[in-house]
């Protein structure tokens, strides 16, 4: 006869995120020591309230996103971290003052246009190539 | 004059209140992105020029298109369920390829009309002056609408041409260079497309050049035709139906960038 399942302990809603957590979706994703991991966080630049809207047709406001948190070794909690960027935060940890940690930044950019009316009143679409932040990570 | 401000914001960043002249300063920045000297003053305030004019109108479903395609780009690596939007450009069109696209207003329109000797023709003529610096031009299209007209015979051809002035005499006929040549039916409606690429090359090599554009509309046996009578709308037009430029502009392939 089969034994009676085991009853499973309830999992603790209150645990840290784990730090191989991948960064970049959830909101506050903290490391295991409580430090913020590199990530992307959001940014929206109004030009309404920047009053721009005389000139500019659309969008109404520039919907972005800048990289920001921690490159502390071991890197794990950023997947998205460099070749470089492993051995640099390693040698930082042998010598903090000479060498900084490696640096949070984008890793992917895409394109982004903005329709506005120029003095003469003619109609310009420009298109920003590298413009919008998909991905962060460390260099 | 005490300095810039600061307080801490609720996630504990610390803000800086921006100073005037550090505000102005953040601005010239964004506009340096934008590619622009200084904030554009269009001559018109906003409101007045509702009704929207063909050219904004035009340029509002090309960002709405350009908007679309950077969004599926977004999301390349999901299934596309919907399919292929119909609004999107084509890949490989220029507007797909295009940097910076810039809509002309028609500076001045000149007539030679039933009034006149024939042959019967319209001048349009457009400011380049204000191109993106270190672009250069993929494609430029001259847009007209063509109304009903007021044809007896809506199944005729008609031969619908137009020209860069090349050159103009006080005692002759202008030098002409033909760009574009369309042949459609009299009783046609609708917005009519020319290839102008080659007149919109010479003009942005020297000032001098720019012209403006001729328009011709003939029948099948050679007979010149009034282009207004035949329907082609100009500045006395529907604001928005009438004749704009669409310049098409690629930025030049190096990385290097201008110093700020």
């Amino acid at each position: 006869a089969a034994k009676p399942p085991r009853r499973r302990q309830p999992k603790k809603t209150n645990d840290l995120p784990h730090p191989n957590k991948l960064p970049g979706i959830f909101d506050d994703v903290h490391a295991a020591d409580g430090r913020q991991v590199c990530r992307r966080h959001e940014l929206y630049v109004s030009f309404q309230d920047l009053g721009w809207l005389d000139w500019v047709i659309a969008p109404q406001g520039y919907s972005a996103y800048y990289c920001e948190g921690e490159c502390a070794f071991p890197l794990d909690s950023c997947m998205n971290a460099t070749n470089h960027a492993i051995l640099q935060s390693l040698v930082h940890l042998m010598k903090p003052e000479a060498v900084p940690k490696a640096c949070c930044a984008p890793t992917k950019l895409s394109a982004t246009s903005v329709l506005y009316y120029d003095s003469n009143n003619n109609v310009i679409l420009k298109k920003h190539r590298n413009m919008v932040v998909k991905s962060c990570g460390c260099h | 004059g005490t300095g810039p401000r600061r307080r801490f914001h609720a996630a504990g960043f610390l803000q800086r209140r921006l100073s005037g002249g550090e505000r102005r300063e953040v601005q010239r920045e964004i506009l340096a992105v934008l590619g622009l000297p200084g904030r554009p003053r269009p001559r018109t305030p906003a409101a007045s020029r509702a009704p929207a004019a063909a050219a904004p109108l035009f340029m509002l479903e090309l960002y709405r298109a350009v908007a679309g395609e950077e969004e599926e780009e977004e999301e390349v690596s999901r299934p596309v369920l919907t399919g292929f939007s119909t609004q999107s450009p084509q890949p490989g069109s220029a507007v797909s390829r295009a940097d910076t696209v810039v809509s002309l207003v028609n500076m001045v329109e000149q007539d030679r009309d039933i009034f006149s000797p024939r042959p019967y023709w319209k001048e349009f003529r457009f400011d380049l002056t204000q191109v993106p610096a270190g672009e250069s031009v993929t494609a430029a299209e001259f847009r007209i609408y063509k109304a009903r007209g007021v044809t007896r015979h809506p199944n005729n051809t008609l031969h619908v041409s137009i020209y860069e002035i090349a050159a103009e005499h006080s005692n002759r006929e202008s030098d002409l260079f033909l760009l574009d040549v369309q042949d459609l039916r009299a009783g046609t409606e609708g917005w009519l497309v020319f290839d102008v690429t080659a007149a919109s090359n010479h003009w942005l090599v020297d000032r001098k050049y720019n012209l403006g554009l001729r328009l011709y509309v003939e029948t099948d046996d050679g007979h010149s035709i009034d282009p207004g009578s035949a329907g082609l709308l100009g500045r006395r037009g529907p604001r928005s139906k009438q004749p704009f430029m669409v310049t098409f502009f690629r930025a030049s392939p190096s990385p290097a960038r201008v110093s700020r």
